[in-house]
This record gives C-alpha cells, sequence and structure tokens, in this order.
C-alpha cells in the first residue's frame, strides 16, 4: 500500500533494532519471528475462519483444538515448553487472547505447584507439568472477591482420619470466577479457611481433584460448573464450584510454607505474605501483558490512521491521512508512549520479582510486602489507563473500531478483566496507600 | 509518612519522601533534553499527596474516629496517593531503561516518547502541581507547548513505532491494522463471512417483517 510503504520510508530509526529493544533482545525478537512462521506452515494451528463470527461453543471447541494441537507438536514446531517466553509467544499466535482449555493450568496451577508444594509433594507439579490433571486456582467466592479474610469456604481437620473436610457453608462461599474451573479442569488450588479443633487458622491452599479422570465427571460431593458469558475472554470456561463435605488426604494442603502434622498441630509460614506468590507472581507478568494490549490496539489504530483519509486541510491538496491531524496523534501518540512506559516498567519489575523469588525460596522475605505493594498500585493504575489506551484507539479508528473486525473489542474486554481479576483495583490502590501511610 | 515524618530511614521506593527538594519547579529552565525537572514534579506531587493524606487521616482521627473509619473516610485521597506513587515509579523506570538503550536511533525516538509522556502525565496531573504554586501557569504552558512540538517530531516515526512490536497479521486479528495497510478490501471479504450473509433473504423476513408489511 503506498501510504504504508511511505510511512515506512518516514522512520528515523531501525524498527528490528527497536524490536529487540522491545523483546529484549536481537536473539528472542529473532525467535518470535521464526515460531511465526512455523505457525504460518501449519494450518492444522490456524482458525477455520474469523474468531469473531464463532459462537461461544464454536469458539471453545476451537481453542480446545489448537490447545492441544500445539502442545502435540511442539517438538515440531522446535519449542521447548520451558521456554516460558516462546511458548507465550506460539500461544499468542495459535489461540490469541480469548482463552483456552489449559490457559490457567500454564499461568497459575503450575506456578503455585512450584511456589507452595513441600518437598513430599512435588508430584504434583510432575503430574500437572505432563499435563495428566488439568489444573486451575479458585479462590475468589461469589460474595467474596479480594477480601481474603471473609473467604467462607472451609477446610476442617479430621485427625482421626487425617484428612481435611472441605465445605461450602453458603450460596455466597461458591467458588465463582476462576478460568478453567468450569468444564475443563480436573484438579484446582482451592483457598480455603484451614479450621482445627475449632480454631481457624485463615485462608490455606490445598490441592482438590474435582473431576474422575476417566469420565471427567464431577467427583461426589463436588457442584461444578460454567458461569455464563462475560465480556470477552470467551473461550475460557470461567467456573463455580462448591463442596459439600468433601474429604481430601492431609498432604493435599500445600505446605512449602505452613504445615499441619499428622496430629493437627499447626505451624505457621515464615512470612504472612508468602501465600500470596501466585498473585504476586501474575501481577509482575500483567504490567508487560497490559503494555501488549495497549500496544495491539494502537497497532491497529495507528496503521489504519496512516491508510485512511478524510478531509482537508489545506483546500484543493487532496483528503489528508487522518494521523496528519493534532487531534488524532494527540489521541494515540501519548498512549503509545504509555504502552512503551509499562513495558519498561513491566520488565524491570519482572527483575525485581526473580530476584525476591530466589530470596524467599532460601528464607529471606523481607523485600517480598515491598514488592507486593508496588506491584498493587502498578496493576491498579496500568490495567486502567491501559484501557483508556485502548479506548482511544477504538474511537480513533472511527465507526469500524466499533466493528468486530477491528478485533479492538476482544482486546478492550480482555485488558479490561485485568482492572477486575488479581484484585479491584480500588482494593488495590488502598493496599499501596496502608504501604504509604506506614512510610 | 509515618517513618518519613520520624526521620526513619527509607527504602528507596519511598525514599522521595524526605528527599530535600525546590519549592519551585524549575521545568522551564531545563537544559535541552533534559528532563529531571520533570521527574522531580512526579515527586512533589506523590509527596504532596501522600503526606496530606496522611495529615488528613490523623486529623480524621484525632476527632475520635477509630482508625478502620478514618481509613474509609480518607479513602479517595488514599487512592488518590497510591496513584500518583504509581505514575511516579513509571516514570521513573521508562525514564531509567530509556537511558540504558545503546542503539542511537532507538535511543532517540524512545527519548521523544519518554518526553512525551513526561509532559503528558504531568498535564494530566496539573492539579496536584497548581494548587500549591509549584508549578506556574507560565510552565505549564511550556509543557503544552513541548508536547505539541514532540507530537509533530513523532508523527514520522508513528507506523514505525507500532510495526517495533513485531505483530503478526494473525497474531493481530485485525482487519483495520493489516500490516500491508489493505484495509478496505479486507474488510469487504471478512464482512462476506458473517452468518447473516449466508442466504439471500432470511428467515426473519417471512415470519416477521413481510407480514408486517401486509397488515
Amino acid at each position: 500500500h503506498p501510504d504504508m510503504a511511505e510511512e515506512r520510508r518516514k522512520a528515523t530509526f531501525d524498527t528490528d533494532e527497536m524490536a529487540a529493544v522491545i523483546w529484549g533482545s536481537k536473539k528472542y525478537m529473532m525467535r518470535r519471528r521464526e515460531i511465526t512462521k512455523k505457525v504460518e506452515e501449519h494450518p492444522e494451528l490456524h482458525d477455520p475462519y474469523s474468531q469473531a463470527f464463532m459462537t461461544r461453543e464454536e469458539g471453545v471447541e476451537n481453542a480446545a483444538r489448537k490447545a492441544t494441537t500445539m502442545i502435540r507438536m511442539l517438538d515440531e514446531l522446535g519449542v521447548d515448553p520451558l521456554q516460558f517466553e516462546d511458548v507465550f509467544h506460539l500461544t499468542n499466535e495459535v489461540i490469541g487472547i480469548a482463552g483456552h482449555p489449559l490457559a490457567l493450568h500454564a499461568v497459575m496451577f503450575i506456578p503455585t505447584l512450584q511456589a507452595q508444594c513441600s518437598d513430599e509433594q512435588q508430584h504434583w507439579i510432575d503430574l500437572a507439568y505432563n499435563r495428566r490433571i488439568i489444573g486451575t486456582y479458585a479462590q475468589t467466592e461469589m460474595g467474596h472477591g479480594t477480601n481474603l479474610k471473609k473467604l467462607e469456604t472451609t477446610a476442617t481437620y479430621d485427625p482421626k482420619t487425617q484428612e481435611f473436610v472441605l465445605h461450602s457453608p453458603t450460596r455466597t462461599s461458591m467458588k465463582w470466577w476462576p478460568g478453567n474451573l468450569g468444564k475443563s479442569s480436573n484438579h484446582a488450588v482451592v483457598v480455603a479457611n484451614l479450621v482445627i479443633n475449632g480454631e481457624n487458622y485463615g485462608p490455606h491452599n490445598f490441592i482438590v481433584q474435582l473431576r474422575d479422570l476417566e469420565t471427567h465427571q464431577p467427583m461426589k460431593g463436588i457442584t461444578v460448573g460454567d458461569i455464563g458469558p462475560k465480556l470477552a475472554y470467551n473461550d475460557t470456561d470461567n467456573g463455580f464450584l462448591s463442596f459439600d463435605h468433601y474429604r481430601i488426604p492431609r498432604l493435599n494442603m500445600l505446605m512449602k510454607h505452613a504445615r499441619v502434622a499428622p496430629d493437627g498441630s499447626y505451624t505457621r509460614p515464615p512470612h504472612a505474605k508468602v501465600g500470596y506468590s501466585a498473585m504476586v507472581y501474575v501481577r509482575t507478568h500483567m504490567i508487560t501483558h497490559q503494555a501488549m494490549f495497549a500496544a495491539y490496539a494502537l497497532t491497529t489504530a495507528v496503521r489504519y490512521s496512516a491508510v485512511r483519509r478524510q478531509g482537508e486541510i489545506k483546500p484543493g491538496c487532496g483528503e489528508v491521512k487522518i494521523l496528519d491531524y493534532q487531534t488524532q496523534q494527540h489521541r494515540l501518540l501519548p498512549q503509545l508512549a504509555r504502552a512503551y512506559a509499562f513495558m519498561f516498567t513491566g520488565r524491570a519489575v519482572k527483575s525485581v520479582h526473580a530476584r525476591v523469588d530466589k530470596d524467599v525460596a532460601k528464607g529471606k522475605v523481607d523485600e517480598m510486602a515491598e514488592l507486593h505493594y508496588i506491584l498493587s498500585g502498578l496493576k491498579a493504575v496500568v490495567t486502567h489507563l491501559t484501557g483508556e489506551a485502548i479506548e482511544q484507539a477504538r474511537m480513533s479508528c472511527g465507526g469500524h473500531g466499533y466493528s468486530k473486525a477491528s478485533n479492538i473489542f476482544e482486546i478492550y474486554g480482555v485488558a479490561i478483566g485485568g482492572c477486575t481479576y488479581e484484585g479491584e483495583n480500588m482494593v488495590m490502590l488502598q493496599q499501596l496507600a496502608k504501604y504509604l501511610m506506614r512510610a | 509518612a509515618n517513618a518519613a515524618q520520624s526521620g526513619e530511614g527509607l527504602s528507596s521506593l519511598v525514599h522521595y519522601l524526605v528527599k530535600p527538594h525546590e519549592k519551585h519547579s524549575l521545568i522551564d529552565k531545563e537544559p535541552n533534553n533534559d528532563y529531571s525537572a520533570h521527574l522531580l514534579a512526579f515527586e512533589w506531587a506523590a509527596r504532596r499527596q501522600v503526606m496530606k493524606a496522611y495529615e488528613r487521616l490523623l486529623s480524621l482521627t484525632s476527632r475520635g474516629l477509630s482508625g478502620e473509619e478514618a481509613w474509609n473516610e480518607n479513602a479517595v485521597e488514599l487512592n488518590r496517593a497510591a496513584r500518583l506513587h504509581t505514575r511516579l515509579y513509571i516514570a521513573q523506570k521508562f525514564y531509567d531503561s530509556v537511558h540504558t538503550v545503546v542503539d542511537a536511533g532507538c535511543r532517540a525516538v524512545l527519548e521523544d516518547l519518554l518526553h512525551l509522556h513526561l509532559n503528558y502525565e504531568l498535564i494530566d496531573m496539573a492539579y496536584y502541581l497548581l494548587e500549591d504554586g509549584y508549578l506556574s501557569s507560565q510552565q505549564l504552558d511550556h509543557m503544552k507547548e513541548d508536547m505539541y512540538r514532540l507530537l509533530v517530531k513523532l508523527r514520522p516515526n508513528a507506523v514505525s513505532l507500532v510495526d517495533s512490536w513485531d505483530y503478526s497479521d494473525r497474531e493481530l486479528r485485525s482487519v483495520l491494522g493489516r500490516k500491508d495497510g489493505h484495509v478496505y478490501e479486507h474488510l469487504y471479504k471478512w464482512a462476506q463471512d458473517s452468518q447473516l450473509n449466508r442466504t439471500q433473504v432470511l428467515p426473519s423476513f417471512e415470519k416477521y417483517l413481510k407480514p408486517m408489511m401486509k397488515e
């Protein structure tokens, strides 16, 4: 297209160099391109038609087909499943952002097990990693979101049988929202209040089998299902779950930090925040993901603004590219700057997280709380501003931005989900404010 | 805030609360390409809001409110403090990261983006800077003019700045955002996939619309 060619000739920098800055290195930039090319060569990894025209059921089935095909083809594609960044890019190419049945398995279930399993519980990690089980992370309840202290689900220890009895005492205690909980997962890390001899020790993590591994039918004492359509992310089966005096063995409590001995005696974790490691991990990655969402929408908006022509600035000189209007530049370029800012900030905070994570593994937890607080603020501010950026991108495309052909609806819906998942934004700001008041 | 007032040591994340600072911004007196006064303005806004929220919290508790009640009565101010602190953190990380980029061409355009970001964000939060005279209205105008200058400067790089994210058309899944720019032909092609176009006449015509026209 002559307009796009003209735009690219005008650049004052090398886009390959910049891509290397954005993605961390030239090597990884090339790796991304290799993966993109390989996906292009395999039609079995493609959508049969635009996802925008699929019903929810078609979308869920298509995502399951692509996810399992992709996993089977990892060797052929030359992608090492241990290379998180490679798998992440492959998933974005093949699946997109509307989710798939193993989404939470990879980003919440396995990292939680890795962070919370004691030495004698490592077999759970093997089972999850080899996909012998499919899991998710179930914390949020219908009547209780971010406020962990008010969760109602109980795990009462029975020393006679050395089991925990999981129970949902009320309708509001039903787990509600966890991704892939409804129809895909057969296991979940469940957050429940630990009760021993009538004393409540607060929320702890338990690994719980939800469905039979052969028939996929729910286990006796388990009620589980999908919560219905959402603003976006509809290829994921967000679910509900309740327990009716459901028994699990003592060793199904994740005991890396807190422990319950066979006689019911309790050992506290070294730091109150270590149980939050799954949330801290996800929030760390959310910052760069949000930057990517903003950049997705802005890529569409800026490119479209370079080919869309409307009106004349100088009479007789012909219609101008809408990107030449100051209002369009003011609408898009500061948002693009934010996308870059969030990407750099996300990378900085990831490196802090990697350091703190190593310290926590050695029992040094000093920086964990500070990381938790700044991530709370970042998560709230970045998700909110990303939503604004995407909305500006949509409107800058005029009426066509409102069409699903722009894909901005899905980007917006998925990105602003981040304002409420992993902690509602007002609560996140309050958590950071607490730290600031103490400081 | 509490520790800052009591003279305790603070971690680097909140050191700005006790850092010595000028009473008025030097934003329009910065040498060319030095935006350090912009960063100091972020610090000023965050520090002022954190300390104001803290003082209001103390004042509410001194009036007999419990800690929780006072917190709730002050929650909007507290959230503002948290937002300003976070925006300062983002600005600092952006600033630090851009200054580590080696490639001169990339660094120059990233500096333009950074300076645009700093101006845009400070204009957005100008209320906190104008309130106590830290920033003058002339300095605000200076930032606006600088922002307009940067929009013009960045305009030729706009498409290449989004190209640099290196998203394939498959990943982007956007007819409007196609890399080749051939939007309109593909928009029409895409619309042809609509379920409503599988037949020329929808059942709803025979069922509802035609009878209505004959009523």
